[in-house]
């Protein structure tokens, strides 16, 4: 199968190369075996250029544009092979405003193949839900969920 | 494929059956710290099966189980269900497990092993190593990850 | 020098719980020697338990309750032995409003005796500032600081 | 003692001269993803002599000097000097490294080892632990962090 996984590979680092652009707004990114040579066992390295930047060593990414990144990654993955939810746990929470407001326009073009379930600190975050959920301990360590009605709706109690 | 339903009762901070419906598009949980939004994540994450890294967060059975506050006694299972639909069926997965360290899965209500689950979920294109999900604080440790890792998720998908 | 660590450890617990009920509104924790036979050796424990919780295990503790006890420990450690400046990363990321809110009134009660320089994407954050500085990028990675004016002093201007 | 001035060249995004005036209080630092703000903390870092953590950053003198972009050589030296303030006196803290490897400080002009600033640093209660600096990330694993390390800060400020 060492076939199948060179194709994955291959349209995997297509979708990549085009979802970090669109991320970043430029920049180049690749995946790319360590070892061409024995593509059966040779480990996996993804390298990324944000606009304008000669970045040598990975780790030397900024917390917001090691997240966009691993954004760029999932999504690239999702699009070889859709997967039909996903769960985020605050994944949002080194972005800033401009790089969050790209990372939400990108999750609601896919939001009809993969159903979305996330957790956020974040208000702008917030603003992309078809459905909002909070959490609360009126009892001590006893989560308690209850649906809230989206204020676009106009009408904003929480269900009880 | 999507999560329609997720029963939990004794799971962590659920002591009381507790119920939320969800729906295919965008559904956004907020909430104070503590209050328990990462474990409604680790209760789906449970019943199919566990974690895909291993976390800091408590992997002894026990852990999972509700532990009891000032008011409330530790109880001794833990039992969550998660119900995926699609056009054209409906499967209802269940997780059971039990202080003394038993645990059983259920699939429509017949007692299975986790490989069965896994095997049927696979048809329908959710990997049993669960890359779908991104636990809290994990974004930002993929990119220094090692590249057996991230050949890993390639194979998974492909 | 063993009397001058088990002495700073009692003080720094005094401190601890103090500043970890400020931050929590209640709860109890704890810094204690892993083995009190062996105090030049032994390891510290830190043990907090959010209000009305039983944790067992500190792995449990979720991402916003573990910051916030990080950030009542250092600042235990400040009180004990104050240091004139303290840099903070990004440390609001997973606090919840009202956990934020707390810390940054807490910060204000010691920036008499400690200079701060913190990095934040938070706009809460940034409301008890008594300087702002910004970084921009106008050459592709080559960073530009420029201080900005406090919107409370009315003009808003930044300094070129 | 608080930070009076920082001023670099050659460090990591800063290849032309700049400085940043400080002053007792609470300074803010924003703007966007990737412009250099962890770069300041660790230029602060850098010339009082390395961080605290061993972090995925880049370790190596190289790492930190400025290493070009599509309209810019890379450069051979990095340059910090942080000038710290207090009622009676100032001191100024140099740190210069070049491409070769070769690393010098400076104290008030004056070339000495690191191991002269730290003791002088000791002496105005900046401990060499450098406990007083939460890089971006840390703050989350210091609670699962080892004993042995949590002992180490007490020891620090003992
Ligand atoms: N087995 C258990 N029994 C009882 N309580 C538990 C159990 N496991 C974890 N907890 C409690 O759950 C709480 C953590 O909840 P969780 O991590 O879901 O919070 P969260 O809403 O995600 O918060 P944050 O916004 O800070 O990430 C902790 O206070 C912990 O004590
Ligand atoms: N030696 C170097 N030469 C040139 N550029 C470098 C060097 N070291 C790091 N960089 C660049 O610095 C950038 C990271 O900057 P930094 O981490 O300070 O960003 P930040 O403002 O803290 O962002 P965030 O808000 O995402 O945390 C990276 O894009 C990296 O390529
Ligand atoms: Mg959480
Ligand atoms: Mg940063």
């Amino acid at each position: 199968s060492r076939q199948r996984f060179l194709s994955a590979m291959a349209e995997v680092n297509t979708y990549f190369k085009e979802l970090f652009v669109t991320l970043f707004k430029g920049g180049t990114a690749d995946v790319r075996l360590l070892d061409e040579n024995d593509p059966l066992e040779s480990g996996v390295e993804v390298l990324a250029q944000p606009p304008g930047k000669k970045v040598g060593n990975m780790g030397l990414l900024s917390g917001g544009e090691k997240s966009l990144t691993s954004l760029a990654f999932l999504f690239a993955l999702f699009r070889y092979k859709p997967t039909p939810f996903c769960i985020l746990d605050e994944v949002d929470a080194a972005l800033d405003e401009a790089n969050l407001i790209r990372f939400l326009d990108l999750m609601k073009t896919i939001k009809s193949d993969t159903q979305f379930i996330i957790i956020t600190h974040n208000y702008r975050t917030m603003e992309v839900a078809d459905y909002i959920y909070g959490t609360t301990m009126e009892e001590p360590n006893v989560t308690r969920v209850f649906s809230m009605k989206m204020e676009k709706k106009a009408e904003a109690e929480p269900v009880a | 494929m999507y999560i329609k339903r997720l029963e939990l009762q004794g799971f962590k901070t659920f002591p009381e059956r507790t119920k939320v419906i969800f729906n295919p598009g965008i559904t956004i949980i907020i909430g104070p710290n503590g209050t328990g939004k990462s474990n409604i994540v680790e209760a789906i994450q449970w019943v199919l099966g566990g974690h895909r890294q291993k976390t800091v967060r408590g992997e002894k059975t026990e852990d999972a189980i509700f532990n009891g506050t000032q008011k409330r006694p530790s109880m001794g299972m833990a039992d969550v269900t998660l119900t995926l639909q699609n056009s054209e069926e409906e499967l209802q997965i269940n997780h059971r497990a039990f202080r003394t360290g038993e645990s059983e899965y259920r699939l429509d209500g017949k007692t299975v092993r986790l490989r069965d689950i896994q095997e049927e979920l696979w048809k329908k294109a959710i990997s049993e190593n669960k890359y779908y999900v991104i636990e809290q604080g994990a974004i930002g440790t993929f990119v220094t990850s090692k590249p057996v890792e991230k050949r890993a998720l390639i194979e998974e998908a492909a």
